[in-house]
């Protein structure tokens, strides 16, 4: 039996939001610890890893380690049935072979109730080595969100490069190319619109720019975002979910020939 | 060019 008790639904809806375009049907794990997600999208291009902390649910009874294999699209569906302010409950008994979402309004004077098939989905989680970074940028989610949507009207790939001035986004196509440079500025009045560059070498990656821009539709879940770049890795871009877990986006980097 | 590479190639299956 498992039930877990969201007050903040509207995280959960946002969830979904930022990730059932990049990863059709993928399996919930649900232990002691919290409610996770790790899949692939279809190339095995990008990897999204979701972290719900069992602390942060109002109420969280999981009494055995349980995978549930869900269609991300039709999950959303039935999210974008809640309201912005309902509590939002994921129901399962055991053995069954559906799950119940249950939405409550902020005054208890409605309750819904969304019963979806679970599905059945063989997927093995990969090993993500916890890795020192060469570079960490940390900077406004809307900033960045709003440089890939840029460039992406330019080219299809951007290469980020980090060095002592900054970190730079660029791209070339067809009418020309575009270098976007954000540096270091945390004399700002509010900590979330500041720009951190963490760099213990400099670091160079090409990278696919719509599977960035499929990246920022997590951008409501935090007002930053943490861009982490290594030479030898894929980039991981992270928005932490308020107080709860984080959803980290990873993206293999396009190699030159 | 550039060649696309995947996450499998750098993290392994648990």
């Amino acid at each position: 039996m498992l039930e877990l008790r969201l007050v903040q639904g509207n995280l959960l809806k946002k969830v979904l939001e930022a990730v059932k375009d990049l990863v059709t049907d993928a399996n919930f794990d649900c232990s002691s610890t919290g409610f996770s997600l790790q899949a692939m999208d279809s190339s095995h291009v990008a990897l999204v890893a979701l972290l719900l902390r069992s602390e942060g649910f109002e109420h969280y009874r999981c009494d055995r380690n349980v995978s549930m294999g869900m269609n991300l699209n039709n999950m959303a569906k039935m999210l974008k049935c809640a309201g912005n302010d309902d509590i939002v409950t994921i129901k399962a008994d055991d053995g069954s072979d559906t799950v119940t979402f249950m939405f409550e309004s902020p005054n208890q004077d409605k309750i819904a109730d969304f019963e979806m098939k679970l599905m059945d989905i063989d997927s093995e989680h990969l090993g993500i080595p916890e890795a020192e970074y060469h570079a960490i940028v940390r900077m406004p989610s809307s900033e960045f969100a709003r440089i890939c949507k840029d460039l992406s009207s330019i080219g299809d790939t951007v290469v980020i490069s980090v060095t002592k001035e900054g970190v730079k986004f660029s791209t070339r196509g067809d009418i020309g190319n575009a270098n976007v440079v954000c540096r270091q500025n945390t004399t700002v009045d509010k900590p979330e619109e500041s720009t951190t560059i963490e760099m213990h070498e400099p670091v160079s990656l090409t990278f696919a720019l719509r599977y960035m821009n499929s990246f920022t539709k997590a951008t409501p879940l935090s007002s930053t975002v943490t861009i982490s770049l290594s030479s030898e890795l894929p980039v991981v871009v992270e928005y932490k979910i308020a107080e709860m877990g984080y959803i980290r986006f990873y993206l293999a980097p396009k190699i030159e020939d | 060019g550039c060649n696309q590479s995947t996450i499998t190639e750098f993290f392994g299956k648990l």
